[in-house]
């Protein structure tokens, strides 16, 4: 899978999701990606968000939308919100899952679970941040 | 100047490092900047945030080092089927598809079906049709499947064939 969220200089955020599937899927298997507030959510009063992982997972906790809820109504960040929809219910929506966002401020966020997280970053002239490994 | 930024990614997942050859994380870091670029180029230009993130994605799908569109994984007859999905923060829009074969770039698709059809979500044969429709750029199989993918295939595939058979 792979997405990307924006905010530009009139202030508007978008996103964009997405993927190949699951190798061996079953025909017609619908993941997260396509769905909106599963995978993808953007709403300019509070963030963008893409989702990535366990599409399965991913969809039923409706993570993107959780993410979204989370800055809007309970007035996290794009960090701490992505991080709390990481360990959401994790009894219950045990599996991979990352997540890329940006608020309405241009504050960006990366959070995963996996050892691998391939993302990019770039706020304003400032420089390029890229990684492949969660720790870097 | 107003603020503006861009994040992508390229996919999350728990594997055994030993599997990250350094030529395949070179290409990925490769892939990623070239579509961080594709992205920032559009916002530090005044573009929409919209117009950001199709193009980050578009070039995501375009590298076959990453599992959308070229290079995307197979279903359990060894085909492509991808999903895609865009949304306006501004107005709320959004477009989806989901199973489509043969199109390019499905989140050109996706945000087609946003800007030109009454519905917000497309499947299969339709999405295929709507992008027929509209003149959407659109591939022959083997351009989707990379040895990479369709060798994974097939280990999946074998091993399903070693588990034994439950019917009579």
């Amino acid at each position: 899978t792979v997405g990307a969220v924006a905010l530009d200089q009139d202030g508007n955020l978008a996103v964009a999701t997405s993927t190949g599937g699951i190798e061996g899927q079953l025909k017609g298997r619908v993941g997260d990606s396509p769905i909106v507030g599963g995978g993808s959510y953007a709403a300019n009063e509070a963030c963008a968000v893409s989702c990535t992982g366990d599409g399965e997972i991913i969809m039923r906790g409706a993570l993107a939308h959780e993410v979204y809820a989370l800055v809007k109504y309970k007035g996290l960040s794009a960090t701490e919100a992505c991080r709390e929809a990481v360990k959401l219910r994790d009894e219950d929506l045990k599996g991979d899952k990352g997540f890329i966002a940006i608020d309405k401020d241009g504050n960006v966020a990366i959070e995963t679970n996996t050892n691998i997280m391939r993302c990019a970053y770039r706020i304003g002239e400032e420089e390029p941040f890229v990684a492949v490994w969660r720790e870097e | 100047m107003p603020t503006y930024s861009i994040v992508i990614h390229g996919g999350a997942v728990t594997m055994d490092p030993s599997k990250m050859t350094p030529d395949l994380e070179a290409a990925i870091r490769e892939g990623l900047q070239q579509a961080l670029q594709a992205g920032w180029e559009v916002l530090h230009g005044g573009g929409s945030a919209l117009d950001a993130v199709e193009a980050a994605v578009r070039s995501l799908e375009n590298n076959e080092h990453f599992n959308a569109g070229r290079g995307s994984s197979l279903n359990k007859q060894g085909e492509v089927e991808m999903d895609a999905s865009i949304m306006d923060g501004r107005t709320l829009r959004a477009g989806a598809v989901n199973s489509a074969r043969y199109v390019k770039n499905p989140i050109t698709l996706a945000r087609t079906v946003m800007e030109k059809c009454k519905h917000v979500f497309l499947a299969s044969e339709g999405a295929v049709e709507f992008a027929l429709q509209h003149g959407l750029e659109m591939e022959a199989v083997h351009y989707f499947e990379t040895e990479k993918a369709r060798k994974e295939w097939l280990e999946i595939m074998q091993e399903e064939e070693k588990e034994p058979q439950e019917q009579d």
